[in-house]
Formats: structure tokens, C-alpha cells, sequence
């Protein structure tokens, strides 16, 4: 059986919210690093990752490895009955039919059960490369948010420019064009709104904004995201948050 | 703009 105890419902709120618009049914798949799931959109243009390492869970308690199959609207309706400070407990069993979802409060004067039916999901999964990226830029996912908030209103696609001088985030549309430079600075006192770039070669990728801005939606995850670029590979946009994490990749666009 | 490509051009099953 499965017994994960997390001491902040507003995590798994947070991450539902991220990835419900990209994909709908998935599974959470619980070994022994604790609950992932790797699922792609519709199109197959989009794949997200994501991991709740069980360090983050107390306790985390796992007799066999189990695939929970899981519509995530469903889930959110669950979630909604929880508030974020409460503890949430997911409890299922070896061949489970269900997911049982405890939430309590802090005070302890308040127990909330429900029980989440589970559906067979076949999931196609992928090996994800390992990969050295050629340029990796990490800044304020609220930074990030909102470039891509902007440019959408001008363009479907933006391009990706990693130079030593800075990150360009440009685009051309019916109405104009448009673009937003970040030069690297390091914020002393707030490290979290600092722009570092570690670039080994010059990289210029074209990407959907339609993706980019779903993934912005992970943002409430962590103030800090993280851009891996390489040429003709897909992006890798990474929220990590204490103990785990959610990362999108995004195919390409190529040639012309 | 180029073609959109897929993530299943660059990942492959397991």
C-alpha cells in the first residue's frame, strides 16, 4: 500500500494546476524516489515531467511500486476541497481502485476524507536524454510569465536567442514586431531575481508561445525558472521547488 | 516560422 503524508496541500494543488491544461489523464506513478509522472499533450508537442521526491513526504510508505491512473479535472475537484495549509495524506492500495485523499488542519480539529475512483491509463513512456545543453538561463519565472503574456499578443512563435550578451526573446507578427533583451545581472540581496546565463555555444531556437505561456502556469511553483537550450533539441523549462520538481520540454520549430 | 516539430522526433519510447 501507499501512505504519503505532505504537509502542505497547497503543493500538489500548485502542481495540478500547472500541468491540468496540458494533459488530462495521467498517472502518478510511486516508487521508492516517490511520485512522478511524465505524460505528453494531445499533439505531441509538448512533454512534462514531474517529480515529488518522497524526502518531501513524512512519512512516505510504499510496499510495492503502483501506478495511480488519474483524470486530473477529477482531481482538482478533490483539491478544491482542501485548503492549502491543511496536511494531506494520500492513502491507496496495492492494486488500487481508488485514491483516498485526508486532508486535516493545523489545529487538528478537522479531518476531510474522499476517495478519488482511478482509471487504466496505457501511458507511452519516453527516455528523455541526457543531455549538455549549450546555454542555460535561470530567471524570475514572474519575468518569464510575463515576456510570454506579452509577445503572445503579437505572435504564435517567439525566438530564443542565447548570446553571451544576453537572452532575446523576439517575435514578428501581423501587427509589428517586438522583442525583450535580459542582460545577466546578479541581484545581492535577492538572489531569486537575478538573470545568470552559463552559455557554452550561441543558440537561436523558434518555440509556440501557446506552450510556452501554458507552462508559465507553474510559475506559483517557484520565483526562479529555468531555460536549457541546445540547438534542434526541445527546450527544457524547469520549476524546481524544495523537493521535487516540474519540467516541460518543448519540441521546435524548424526551417522555414 | 517553421514546421512545429513533435516531441517524439527527439524522445524515443521505452
Amino acid at each position: 500500500m501507499l501512505e504519503a503524508r505532505l504537509e502542505q496541500a497547497g503543493v500538489l494543488k500548485k502542481v495540478v494546476d500547472a500541468i491540468r491544461d496540458l494533459v488530462q489523464d495521467i498517472n502518478f506513478d510511486c516508487n521508492d524516489s516517490g511520485i512522478a509522472l511524465q505524460a505528453m499533450d494531445n499533439s505531441h508537442v509538448a512533454l512534462v515531467s514531474m517529480l515529488l521526491k518522497s524526502e518531501g513526504f513524512s512519512p512516505y510508505r510504499l510496499d510495492r511500486n503502483i501506478a495511480l491512473g488519474i483524470n486530473l479535472t477529477s482531481l482538482t475537484k478533490v483539491l478544491r476541497c482542501a485548503q492549502n495549509e491543511d496536511i494531506l495524506t494520500l492513502k491507496a492500495e496495492d492494486t488500487p481502485d481508488t485514491l483516498s485523499l485526508i486532508f486535516e488542519n493545523a489545529e487538528n480539529d478537522r479531518i476531510s476524507e474522499y476517495e478519488l475512483k482511478l482509471m487504466d491509463i496505457d501511458q507511452e513512456h519516453l527516455g528523455i536524454p541526457e543531455t549538455e545543453y549549450a546555454a542555460a538561463i535561470s530567471m524570475p519565472s514572474a519575468e518569464f510569465q510575463r515576456i510570454c503574456r506579452d509577445l503572445i499578443q503579437l505572435s504564435d512563435s517567439v525566438t530564443i536567442e542565447a548570446s553571451k550578451e544576453g537572452v532575446k526573446f523576439s517575435c514578428s507578427g501581423d501587427i509589428g514586431s517586438g522583442s525583450v533583451t535580459l542582460r545577466q545581472q546578479n541581484n545581492v540581496d535577492k538572489p531569486d531575481l537575478s538573470t545568470k546565463i552559463e552559455l557554452t555555444e550561441p543558440v537561436t531556437l523558434t518555440f509556440s508561445l501557446k506552450y510556452l505561456v501554458n507552462f508559465c502556469k507553474a510559475s506559483a511553483l517557484s520565483s526562479v525558472v529555468t531555460l536549457s537550450l541546445s540547438n534542434e533539441v526541445p527546450l527544457l523549462v524547469e520549476y524546481a521547488m524544495g523537493s521535487g520538481f516540474v519540467r516541460f520540454y518543448l519540441a521546435p520549430k524548424i526551417g522555414e | 516560422e517553421g514546421t512545429q516539430s513533435t516531441i517524439t522526433q527527439f524522445f524515443e519510447g521505452r
